[in-house]
């Protein structure tokens, strides 16, 4: 189960809270998976209390200001409101990451990108089917660089219904380009070695440096990127849309810790 | 992106809080209350038991209490599995009452238990996480208790309260071992808004959790130096799909 508490001192309306709540939550949380199963319990509190201080910089600093007593909705302070939703879905990415690297078993962390689908909702099914599959998860356990089983995944991902009614959108495969990038702090720290590799370049496997990949894989932090380059049918041309999400490797140790929990 | 996995996560992961990030207003509890040996139908290994006879551990807290000093702002999101559990479908209502009103839900204070779900347990269940959400509301009101009449006593109390429970599905909350505890989580000598007592807090949501979650950061808003603490849970059984209160609600 996934239990989350957020409190805040920022003065926030209740109406603008839960909908700067909803956004954060539909970009961290519900961009994770450990193992595909969906808890009974699930749910995420926020409070604001409104008792933030005033700060020493604002005055210098322009913009809107909240006068005492009053609170932020997203018509009376529309920057505040966009500041604030930006701040908290920040901040419950970061929160949502430890749930995945403390994962049943899980010894690495896992970054899935789709980018260039028509929409968000369309890039975030394809993302999730990639992180719930119990065989891409295996191979990325093994550090298998197995493009094949991520494909695979992609092309099975229930899409939402397209809300046009015109001609459906599609995957296209001979467009689909899937690329192991190295993870931000390993590019920030200039190690050498963990340079993008792309195993499949317009639905094509491309050849793979098995040493490089090795050395890739076996950091604990991977990331997949999946281009999907518009697809096609309805919206391909304009198809710029991106969703990132957040899983696990599964090992054994997953099967050791939930066949011995008692119910 | 450490090559491995091989050091402890909780050394790795377990950040030290700045007191100065923490938000103003908020004050938590927590205690070992023995939820999961409660209803355990195998005993539960004894950390203290367990220890070595010149250390004694003691046992994760599982239960505990989050207060704000004035009635704040709420939202949240829900699961959307049919099977809601009964503090699922409170919180869930007590917001959406709350949204009916012209200030919006109002909340003072949230119960955290970790050991048993409270879900698929009917009416009990429902009964029990009521209770539980009253328990607390009276003993942060007293006055109000005394002052108010039944009715509208009830009304406040079931705003003023959020739950949040996970652990082992399908078995009945231990009301007994919660009824003893509330009262020492709802002390004004236990209450603290100290870094230490947000980890002890964090530490009473684990399940088969390894380390505890929290972190808390400060920013600048509207003219405000504000801060915001954050705690979650969550080892397995995790693809959440959540989202706002629901009208359609099961237990």
């Amino acid at each position: 189960t996934l239990l989350g508490l957020l409190a805040t001192d920022a003065p926030v309306h209740p109406s603008a809270l839960q909908s700067a709540l909803e956004h954060a939550v539909s970009r961290s949380f519900n961009c994770i998976s450990v193992d595909g199963d969906m808890s009974t319990n699930d749910t995420i509190l926020l409070l604001a209390n409104g008792l933030a201080p005033r700060s020493s910089s604002s005055a210098a600093s322009g913009g809107e200001q909240v006068k005492p007593g009053d609170e932020i909705t997203e018509a009376s302070h529309p920057q505040s409101y966009e500041a604030f939703k930006r701040e908290l879905t920040d901040f419950c990415k970061e929160i949502a990451h430890l749930i995945v690297r403390d994962g049943e078993g899980a010894e690495k962390f896992v970054e899935i990108k789709v980018k260039n689908a028509p929409s968000y909702e369309t890039a975030h099914a394809i993302a999730s089917s990639i992180s719930t599959s119990s065989l891409v998860k295996c191979a990325l356990h093994g550090g298998d660089a197995n493009w094949g089983r991520i494909l695979c995944a992609v092309g099975y991902a229930p899409l939402p219904a397209s809300a046009s009614g015109k001609e459906a959108w599609r995957i296209d495969p001979s467009k689909v380009t899937v690329t192991f990038t190295p993870p931000a702090l390993a590019s920030e720290r200039g190690q050498d070695g963990y340079e993008a590799m792309v195993v499949l370049k317009d639905g094509t496997p491309q050849p793979v440096d098995e040493e490089k990949a090795a050395r890739l894989l076996a950091l604990e932090d991977i990331c997949i990127e999946v281009d999907l380059q518009g697809g096609s049918g309805a919206a391909a041309a304009s198809a710029r849309e991106e969703a990132t999400y957040w899983t696990c490797d599964l090992s054994k140790e997953y099967v050791a810790i939930n066949g011995d929990y008692r119910s | 992106a450490a090559p491995s996995a091989s050091t402890s996560k909780w050394s790795r992961f377990v950040m030290p809080i700045d007191p100065a990030h923490l938000p103003k207003g908020f004050v938590v509890s927590s205690t070992y209350a023995g939820i999961k040996a409660a209803i355990s139908p195998k005993p539960v290994p004894d950390a203290s038991a367990s220890a070595s006879t010149t250390t004694k551990v003691s046992p994760k807290p599982d239960l505990a209490l989050i207060v704000s000093s004035k009635p704040a702002a709420a939202a949240g999101t829900f699961t959307r599995n049919v099977f809601k559990a009964a503090p699922v479908v409170v919180s869930s209502q007590v917001l959406l009452d709350g949204a009916k009103t012209p200030e919006g839900p109002r909340i003072k204070s949230i119960l955290v238990n970790s050991g048993c779900a409270n879900a698929v347990t009917g009416e009990q269940g429902m009964k029990d996480a009521v209770e539980c959400s009253d328990l607390v509301a009276d003993a942060l009101s007293p006055a109000l208790s005394r002052s108010e009449g039944d009715a509208e006593k009830k009304k406040k109390k079931k705003e003023e309260t959020l739950l949040l429970s996970t652990g082992v599905i399908g078995v009945p909350l231990p009301m007994q071992a919660i009824r003893k505890c509330i009262p020492h989580l709802t002390s004004g000598n236990v209450l603290t808004g100290d870094k230490d007592a947000w980890l002890e807090t964090a530490r009473a949501f684990m399940t088969t959790d390894t380390f505890p979650k929290l972190r808390a950061r400060s920013f600048e808003l509207a003219g405000r130096k504000c801060s915001i603490v954050g705690i979650d849970k969550g080892a397995g059984m995790i693809h959440p799909a959540m989202s706002g209160p629901s009208t359609t609600l099961h237990a």
